[in-house]
């Protein structure tokens, strides 16, 4: 069809505009379309967003007039939001979207002749992983567009190192000719502009070739471990040292076999394991703990990754059989009385780390099945002394509870999507806490000098991560502080010192302009929530209530949506009939919804079905 | 490289220097007993002399090691590397960071020196002397070495010591404002020449002078033997 023209719509513009600055991203989606047809039509808007991205607005252009986007607190915003769902006349929803997604969709009737201009804007923080930062894009324009573009800009006061971008779908030199890629200093810049050509899967066909991942990843120079940025009283610092040895780890992995692990779960977690032994460094210790109904062992102790423990090990992971229910407790606690033995004997060097990492496919129902008290005894073990990971592989099991009990003994909760390549997946998890090069990591301010501060203490600080602290300034006259980061590394103990000219570091900064003025301010705000709400997950009633509070005064007051907070957007003459809806679930709405009878009537499923364009627009984001 | 030796008993210094091409190694400090050791690399100034006279060379890098901790340091004007068994750990002059284990500690202090320490007893000072991109220089300074051995060698260590001269017959050398002295030292009678050095241990860049006697070819006669017998393979 030509120029894109599908059923009297035209999308004539399509721009992913994003400016990162200091890590922290800041994207706005513009889509502007125009109904050609001799009637009214209902116009469709879909944007796929990162799942650690908070939506900070969206708004609606029609025929000229903009319908700004209003942040307000959930519990209020859902009363006129179950007043519309009730009518059945919601539009606007987030829901996952594979693994790393969001997916925003929203449709609005557009007047014969009129123009519409869908506008979203989120935020996040990049994170670095294996040494890189990434910033991921999901791209399906559904017709050929005649201004496609996707712009990124990067500012990094450290000096950019490397920059990259790809596209799953650039097959061949005309679509590439459309990416250009730059950077220089403190500047990067990506672009794709794909002519309406370009965009064709075939010289005559009218469907789009632009399908896919777009990725950029960078990194920054690192000639001091860590950098202090500050910009009107706030301060963001990063700590990333670099050429230090890898600490030893003592770890063992506690391996669900049970009867559902089996065909291809159990066959992935074979070869995972069989590719991470290949990894495991001759200083490691490790052993394998295997459960189902009952709890069994490789070896009665840790022993060292030699090459002969190394091949034997191979030879067990490759007998690993499913079989049975599902033990969770027992096989936890085995593998703390390992871990707890092994150090109490000196049986592993004294300056290495000890951490636990358990798959399990389901919910454990044999022993100990309450996870209440699981927790309660995994805890008490542990008693803060390592960390403990757990992979939560498919969908039938209970993420929440795994990922509580991870949270509270210092590690973290991964789902593994059951798919082609979750040993891959298993692995690269693997991978990301391989190489601790410190450990009990704590960033240290004067406390006269600073205060609102993100979390300031790591259990470990992985190779290719990156330690981010930000707070405020108690006194933005101040000349200088210094920032104290300890920790422990393989060799020897380290204190890394920042004194911080705090004139200097803001005069440093004074191209922040280039980019946009108070993201400092904003990263800051968005890391603590983050935090806030992760903290949330396991706190109990008066201490949750002031977290929930505080994250609450924050997302709303930064303009975040976030689980405690929903965005309405109105067209004034409309009345609250008149509405549509977006809903941002979390990793809970991944989970069985037959455990979580509460969940089927979240908007994001209930009411999807029963969509009615509304005759105008009235709409709402929403984070779960 | 100029050296400067303290002589606290006399209240006075003994300055020398060693004119090597770059790229020597010089043997600095030797401990048998305590498997201490420092060597140091010769660089040469920015301006590509091929008259010895007038090059100025400096250390470059600096080696460090502790054979008995299995402990290892390398200095250059880049990076610093520590080195535990085979295991290494890298650090940067842009770094402020203080490493502690076992009997010993190692503090940067970003862009100006470095103290290293083993116990209490040996300490070293390097200091990082800018001077260009890709010309900078490294200085060495011993602040203790009180639990280094007698047995202790190289062209510090030999001083670390008990030692004495004397100084005699000050009088007008080829320059007016350097008097000559004749200088009894280890048996040897040296003419020597009233000058002066500076000590950066404090100040990275102006120096603090210090007024020393200077011994002229290498220090020849003020150290043991000549100062090629110094020159060695390593720098670790």
């Amino acid at each position: 069809l030509p120029e894109g023209l599908v059923d009297g719509i035209e999308v004539y513009s399509t721009k992913i505009n994003s400016k990162v600055t200091s890590r922290f991203a800041h994207n706005v989606i513009t889509t502007r379309a125009v109904n050609h047809a001799e009637e009214a039509k209902e116009i469709f808007f879909d944007a796929e967003l990162p799942k650690t991205g908070f939506i900070t607005n969206f708004t609606l252009t029609i025929d000229g007039v903009t319908y700004p986007g209003n942040i307000k607190e959930k519990e209020v915003a859902k009363k006129q939001y179950e007043k519309a769902v009730s009518q059945g006349k919601t539009a606007g929803l987030v829901k996952a979207s594979g693994r790393k997604l969001e997916k925003f969709t929203v449709s609005v009737n557009v007047a014969a002749g009129s123009k519409v201009t869908f506008e979203l804007t989120y935020e996040e923080l990049l994170k670095r992983n294996k040494g890189k930062y990434e910033m991921y894009l999901k791209i399906q324009p559904k017709q050929l567009v005649k201004h496609f573009e996707i712009d990124v800009h990067i500012f990094e006061p450290q000096g950019i190192s490397t920059l990259d971008a790809e596209a799953s779908f650039i097959t061949n030199d005309l679509l590439g000719s459309a990416l250009t890629k730059s950077f220089s200093g403190q500047k990067g810049h990506v672009s794709f502009k794909p002519s309406l050509d370009q965009q064709r899967s075939c010289p005559t066909c009218t469907d789009s070739l632009l399908n896919g991942d777009f990725t950029v990843t960078y990194d920054v120079n690192r000639e001091s471990p860590g950098d202090v940025q500050i910009v009107n009283g706030y301060f963001v610092h990063f700590f990333a040292p670099q050429g230090l040895p890898v600490v030893p780890k003592n770890v063992v992995f506690v391996i669900d076999v049970s009867g559902s692990m089996s065909g291809r779960k159990i066959q992935q977690t074979r070869d995972a394991l069989l590719k991470i032994l290949e990894d495991v460094k001759k200083d490691d210790y490790l052993n394998f703990i295997l459960f189902s109904g009952y709890v069994t062992t490789w070896k009665d102790q840790l022993v060292q990754a030699t090459p002969e423990n190394l091949q034997e090990a191979k030879t067990f992971v490759k007998s690993i059989r499913d079989q049975g229910s599902t033990n969770i407790n027992d096989a936890l606690l085995r593998a703390i009385h390992m871990l707890n033995k092994a150090q109490e004997e000196h049986r592993v060097p004294e300056r290495s780390t000890s951490i636990i990492i358990m798959l399990t496919d389901g919910d454990a129902n044999t022993g100990e099945s309450r996870p209440e008290k699981i927790r309660e005894n995994v805890r008490n073990a542990i008693e803060g002394k390592f960390s403990l990971y757990n992979l939560g592989f498919g969908r039938n099991l209970d993420y929440s509870f795994l990922e509580s009990m991870a949270l509270e003994n210092q590690g973290l909760a991964r789902r593994i999507y059951e798919d082609s390549d979750a040993d891959l997946q298993l692995q690269g998890f693997y991978e990301e806490v391989a190489n601790p090069l410190l450990t009990s990591v704590k960033v240290e301010y004067p406390d006269n000098a600073i205060q609102d501060l993100t979390q300031n203490s790591y259990q470990h600080f992985y190779d290719g991560s990156e330690i981010v602290v930000a707070g405020r300034l108690v006194d933005e006259d101040m000349n200088n502080f210094k920032a104290d980061v300890k920790g422990h590394g393989a060799l020897s103990d380290l204190v890394y010192t920042k004194e911080v000219d705090v004139k200097e570091a803001e005069k440093a900064l004074k191209e922040q302009d280039y980019i946009f003025g108070n993201f400092i301010e904003r990263l800051w705000a968005y890391l603590t929530i983050e935090q806030l709400l992760e903290k949330r997950k396991n706190a109990q009633s008066e201490e949750k209530e002031n977290l929930t509070a505080q994250a609450l005064d924050l997302s709303l007051k930064y303009h975040f949506v976030t689980p405690l907070t929903s965005m309405v957007v109105t067209k004034p003459e409309d009345n609250e009939n008149q509405m549509a809806f977006a809903d941002k679930p979390g990793e809970d709405a991944e989970g069985k919804p037959s455990q979580h009878p509460a969940r089927s009537a979240t908007p994001s499923t209930a009411y999807q079905v029963r969509y009615q364009p509304p005759q105008n627009p009235y709409y709402y984001v929403d984070g779960d | 490289p100029h050296f400067i030796i303290q002589v606290p008993e006399k209240d006075d210094a003994i300055c020398f220097n060693i004119d090597e091409d770059p790229g020597t190694v010089l043997s600095l400090i030797q401990d048998p007993v305590t498997g201490l050791s420092v060597n140091g690399q010769i660089i040469g100034d920015k301006r590509d002399s091929s008259n010895s006279n007038t090059r100025k060379t400096y250390f470059g890098k600096l080696g460090i090691t502790n054979a008995q901790m299995d402990f290892r340091i390398e200095v250059t004007t880049e990076k610093i590397t520590l080195w535990n068994g085979v295991v290494p750990t890298t650090l940067s002059w842009l770094d402020t960071v203080t490493v502690t284990q076992d009997g010993l500690s190692v503090t940067i202090n970003r862009k100006k020196n470095m103290v290293i320490s083993f116990g209490r007893g040996v300490t070293f000072v390097v200091v990082l002397h800018r001077v260009w991109k890709k010309h900078d220089f490294l200085g060495f300074y011993v602040v203790d070495s009180h639990r280094m051995s007698a047995q202790t060698h190289g062209l510090l260590g030999q001083f670390f010591h008990p030692f004495d001269f004397e100084v005699s017959d000050v009088h007008p050398g080829s320059d007016p404002t350097k008097p000559d002295a004749i200088m009894v030292v280890k048996n040897h009678q040296l003419t020597v020449t009233r000058g002066s050095q500076k000590d950066y241990r404090k100040d990275t860049s102006v120096g603090m002078k210090v007024n020393c006697w200077f011994v002229h070819n290498n220090g020849e006669g003020l150290i043991d033997g000549v100062h090629t017998d110094y020159i060695v393979s390593n720098l670790l």
